[in-house]
């Protein structure tokens, strides 16, 4: 999902 | 995790660490704008909000507690120690920050991945940090003499975001991630606002001659 891929950068 | 996303979150540690370091050791602010430092606050507190809700890895939270405490930590400096504040430029970072924050909200609103609070902020956050460096690159220009340890400070948080850039690259070739407009042009706005100081950087640094802004 969008969330996972974009959320665990910084 | 890729080399390019690890070298731009350690250019953007080492930039916060070297601004406290410089405050703290000079116990002066001089030529550092009190409002980009706030408006990194908004960033990072619009943005960390899955600090509690979410979490990545151990190091994903850390490095968020630290970027949150550093830049709050920062602008206490400057504003509230008896001697640092003295040193602040007042009358040089006259940018009315709080200026870019309705627009980058509205925006914001408009264009998301999608409408829920966490990911509008977050949208926010990106959009924000675009623009946050503006009071620092202007006040520059105004500052005559750029000291050193300030103009490595930029240079690194410019970089972080450059390296972002080939983070997502990397990404979306190496990982089949999808493409991520927002953060790609957040990031490519973001860091093509240094490219005149980069020059000037790169210049000083080869000709090994003090950092100048065109005024």
């Amino acid at each position: 999902s969008s969330d996972s891929e974009s959320h665990d950068e910084l | 995790m890729n080399i390019f996303r690890l070298a731009g979150d350690m250019s953007h540690l080492l930039s916060v660490i070297l601004l406290l370091l410089k405050i703290r050791t000079t116990k002066s602010c001089a030529g550092i704008s009190l409002k980009t430092q706030e408006l990194y606050v908004v960033v990072f507190l619009a943005r960390y909000l899955n600090l509690f809700t979410r979490y990545y890895s151990f190091y994903n939270t850390v490095m968020k507690l630290v970027f949150i405490a550093t830049s709050v930590c920062i602008v206490w400096y400057m504003r509230f120690h008896k001697v640092v504040k003295q040193t602040y430029n007042k009358d040089l970072d006259t940018f009315r920050h709080y200026v870019v924050i309705p627009p980058c909200f509205l925006l914001a609103l408009l264009v998301h991945h999608e409408f829920t609070v966490m990911e509008v902020l977050w949208t926010f956050s990106l959009y924000l940090e675009a623009v946050a460096i503006l009071p620092q690159l202007i006040l520059l220009q105004r500052t005559r003499n750029i000291d050193n340890l300030t103009g490595n400070y930029i240079f690194l948080l410019g970089a972080y975001r450059a390296l972002y850039l080939l983070n997502w690259i990397y990404r979306f070739f190496m990982e089949k991630a999808q493409a991520r407009w927002i953060s790609w042009i957040s990031g490519l706005v973001q860091t093509a606002l240094y490219a005149d100081f980069f020059y000037y950087y790169i210049k000083s640094w080869k000709n090994n001659e003090k950092l100048k802004l065109p005024a």
